[in-house]
């Protein structure tokens, strides 16, 4: 099973299409390997992407160097997600 | 804690095999209503497994809906096992489902694809397409919902094999998407085609592939918002109403979009809640309450189908 240790989720709120046009650039960089759970669309609605470990620096770098708002989602997804398995596993005993 | 007679926990998450054993539980413990039947195979040869609800006589008019399309959107899968409980548990005991059956056959896939939602479980939870082979890419899957027959390959559908909105080769590439649209055209009288996805907590009408309002906008429109109202009156959940384009994007290939145009006015789609806090990784204590506000959308879109055919 793959696992996330230290990816974050980050919710990003955007002011304008300008900032939207910034992330939508961030999502052509493959390399950064970023999963948008929420693609940017309008300013009214959050764009949610998932971060690994090893791009999170670059990308929170950005965000702010660009003056674009984000709070943290979900701190570690791993922990999300073994607490999602234990559930699973309580509940079929 | 939701029970049926048998040990399946509906305020859980479950593996694919236990989903269908519980399908077969429900055909058994109420086999006047409900029979399972196979419109299918996944690519990986994995049955499609829809359960009819009906009453009666052959080819009544019919709803549609699906579930689980994304395979990471787990609380759609969960949440449908929910509402098949609920639609064969009240027929007999609630006026307007048992109204509702007596005239319309209700159609429930609650598993769309289950490739990925076994890949989910095993190997990589954020999956999200379907498993397929692309040919010339080391990249696996596509979009299921951007390979619909409706303004295939436009705006908001990625032609890259590696993207998770990767929009196919062909409309109706993905077996799981074809296996739904041959069943609908050979069923030929289905009203209303409803689709649960997670999350944001939206309601939302064609179009995705353009962005000029729908002919039925108004009424769309309003049906929307009485099912926003109701989903809203259980927990307080809001929901924002209205196409697919001016509420979020532009997205081409998706199936309300193939469906509206195929002639199936009362086409919908749902983003399941967030509660703002955990995406699509809603806990499994929150599939119950997810599924009974869901279900009143549902149902408030139902019964406007069963009054007002086409």
């Amino acid at each position: 099973l793959e696992t996330f240790v230290g990816h974050q989720v980050l919710r990003i709120k955007t002011r304008n299409e300008e900032q939207l046009k910034k992330l939508r650039f961030l999502e052509t960089l493959d390399h950064l390997e970023l999963d948008f759970w929420l693609n940017p669309s309008t300013p009214a609605l959050p764009v949610d992407v998932r971060i690994p470990a090893h791009s999170l620096q670059a990308v929170k770098i950005f965000l702010e160097s660009n003056g674009i708002e984000y709070s943290i989602l979900i701190e570690d997804l791993q922990v999300v997600l073994d607490r999602e398995k234990q559930d699973i596993v309580a509940s079929q005993q | 804690m939701e029970r049926s007679s048998s040990t399946f926990n509906y305020g859980t998450y479950h593996s694919l095999a236990s989903i269908y054993q519980e399908l077969d539980n429900l055909a058994s413990e109420y086999g006047s209503i409900v029979s399972k039947i196979q419109i299918g195979e996944s690519y990986e040869k994995r049955p499609l497994y829809v359960l009819k609800f009906s009453t009666g006589r052959r080819n009544r008019p019919a709803i549609w809906l699906d579930a689980g399309i994304h395979s990471r959107e787990w609380v759609t899968q969960a949440s449908a096992m929910w509402i098949a409980r609920k639609i064969a548990s009240d027929y007999g005991n609630d006026a307007s489902i048992t109204s509702l059956l007596n005239n319309l056959d209700i159609f429930l896939l609650p598993v769309a694809n289950p490739d990925g939602y076994e890949f989910t479980h095993t190997t990589n939870r954020m999956w999200r397409k379907t498993r397929s082979k692309n040919s010339g890419s080391l990249c696996i899957g596509v979009d299921p919902n951007r390979n619909w027959d409706a303004g295939f390959g436009g705006p908001g559908a990625s032609s890259n094999p590696c993207s998770d909105s990767y929009r196919g080769p062909s409309a109706n590439s993905e077996v799981e998407v074809k296996s739904v649209v041959n069943f609908i055209k050979n069923h030929g009288n289905i009203q209303a085609f409803l689709t649960l996805h997670s999350y944001s907590q939206l309601l939302m009408y064609p179009y995705g592939y353009k962005c000029t309002p729908p002919a039925d906008n108004a009424e769309l429109n309003t049906i929307g918002k009485a099912a926003a109202n109701s989903i809203r009156s259980l927990y307080g959940t809001t929901y924002t109403v209205g196409s697919i384009c001016s509420t979020i994007y532009q997205a081409s290939g998706g199936s309300i979009d193939w469906s509206y145009d195929y002639g199936i006015k009362y086409s919908f789609a749902f983003e399941l809640r967030d509660t703002g806090r955990y995406g699509f990784l809603l806990p499994a204590t929150q599939i119950i309450p997810t599924a009974e506000e869901t279900w009143l959308g549902l149902k408030t879109i139902m019964e406007y189908v069963r009054d007002n055919p086409y």
